[in-house]
């Protein structure tokens, strides 16, 4: 039985630029998987970005050291293919009876398309929402799975005019991204505009009853004395059956040291 | 301190919300900023159990009992806080992001968010060009009392007042806009640090999206209670 809880993957990753790679997601993640960092695959930084993997890679040199962002080809003059890039991982997981297991991304820049042993799925765009997908159907019977990503830029990675500026030529605007990217007054046009899993990947074991997005809220009255807690969640029941729950709310004090208080 | 059970049966594919009865405390600790008392944080637990299975999931945060108002003040036409009924002077610092390069970590936020603490900031703004931050900066925020002053992803450069003047109605895809925003607000309300919203940086969202941020925003009329008895 596999444990209830979160599991981050942060590790052992492998990146390729896409046009370096003749084969598809289907291909990487059922019969032909990258086995290692040889050419075109490299050890990639996830969470991190493209220009980040490039970097710890000696592909490109350090942006911020000297001149040398001038050396970086800019998204705008190499195209969005150029930062279109692959992201390859394998991961362990064998669940039991009425488990379910969701591979979670915390933040994509700027959309994706994931393969997981085979199975294709769309992130949007968006790089500041959440993407949760049930992939309990799609487990490898063996509990060995191969997950690539290929991560695609802003839509609207604009160009850097002659004399900068605040925000290039402001196009990052049209897109919901982070806009310092572009260059400002104070940090360099980013080559990549910041494309890549720039934040957590994890996957996440739950029973048939997954606890969604709690909301905590607390209300203060006789001068601070009397005090309540409110606590509203979601829950999800994944089964073909109707779920009979137990929800409990726990809140304990850290008191000095480590003794709780419960 | 509280521990609480409820049952619930939730129907096959369901997925529903649930609120608790509300918790009783009589003077918990509270939840400072820094300079102005502890950053008391609670463990709290929320956790379902399904019979004929066991324990299915469970989900922690540490939270902190405070409450943050804060209102323009006519006569400095400036934005006056108060945190648990008691005004507070803010000592504030721009924040953007932690790399370039999006190479987060816990370790780098503490160290950044404690050298906040340590130069006795009391408030962090997070500028609308970078990033909503994420949970493990918030996380510090909450330890060292750092309180947050979040910006969603709008500039006055980039939107409508920058040279050339370009963006006049914000991103093409406004519904994208509050599908961000919205999954932002889900990802990081529940920090004591958390202290203020706000639409973007020297610039006023596009009309809608400004309504619907501030309507989605507003505090639920059921926590609008004074804190006298």
């Amino acid at each position: 039985m596999a444990e209830i809880g979160k599991t981050k993957l942060d590790s052992g990753w492998l990146a390729a630029r896409s046009t370096d790679v003749e084969l598809t997601g289907t291909q990487l993640t059922t019969t032909h998987p990258p086995t290692g960092p040889t050419a075109p695959w490299m050890e990639a930084v996830v969470p991190g970005t493209v220009l980040a993997t490039l970097v710890k890679n000696k592909k490109v040199p350090d942006p911020f050291y000297g001149l040398q962002n001038e050396a970086i080809l800019d998204i705008a003059i190499s195209g969005r293919e150029y930062y279109t890039f692959w992201f390859f991982t394998t991961f362990q997981c064998k669940l039991t009876g009425n488990q379910h297991l969701d591979l979670n991304f915390r933040g994509i820049n700027y959309s994706a398309e994931v393969y997981l042993n085979g199975h294709k799925m769309v992130l949007p765009k968006g790089m500041f929402r959440r993407h949760s997908l049930d992939v309990t159907d799609i487990l490898h019977p063996d509990g060995q799975n191969l997950l690539a990503v290929l991560v695609h830029p802003p839509d609207h990675p604009g160009s850097i005019p002659p004399k900068g500026g605040q925000g290039g030529d402001h196009e990052i605007g049209k897109d919901v991204a982070t806009q310092y990217v572009e260059g400002w007054d104070w940090i360099i046009p980013i080559r990549d505009r910041n494309t890549g899993i720039w934040d957590e990947v994890s996957v996440s074991v739950t029973g048939p009853v997954k606890i969604i997005d709690p909301h905590l809220v607390s209300s203060f009255f006789d001068n601070y004395k009397r005090v309540y807690l409110h606590a509203t969640t979601e829950l999800e029941n994944k089964s073909s059956s109707v779920a009979e729950c137990s929800l409990n709310i726990q809140v304990s004090t850290e008191l000095e040291g480590n003794v709780c208080l419960i | 301190e509280q521990l609480q059970t409820q049952h619930l049966s939730i129907s096959p594919r369901a997925r529903v919300q649930y609120t608790f009865p509300q918790l009783f405390f009589y003077k918990p600790n509270l939840w400072w900023p820094n300079g102005m008392g502890k950053q008391a944080l609670h463990h709290v637990t929320i956790s379902v159990e399904v019979k004929e299975h066991g324990e299915s999931d469970q989900w922690t945060h540490l939270f902190g009992f405070r409450k943050i108002e804060s209102h323009i003040d006519n006569a400095t036409d400036g934005r006056l806080f108060k945190i648990n009924g008691q005004p507070i002077f803010i000592r504030g610092g721009n924040w953007i992001l932690s790399d370039g390069l999006l190479r987060l970590s816990a370790k780098r936020y503490r160290t950044d968010i404690k050298f906040h603490a340590d130069m006795n900031f009391n408030m962090i703004r997070c500028w609308g060009g970078g990033l909503a931050e994420r949970p493990e900066f918030y996380h510090y925020c909450d330890m060292y009392g750092l309180l947050v002053w979040q910006e969603f992803w709008i500039t006055g450069d980039v939107d409508g007042r920058g040279d050339p003047v370009s963006n006049p109605d914000g991103p093409l895809d406004h519904d994208l806009f509050m599908l961000c925003a919205r999954d932002t607000v889900k990802l990081l309300r529940n920090h004591a640090s958390l202290a203020l919203w706000v639409g973007g940086n020297e610039q006023v969202p596009p009309k809608d999206i400004n309504e619907a941020l501030k309507n989605d925003l507003q505090l639920h009329p059921y926590f609008e209670t004074p804190s006298e008895t």
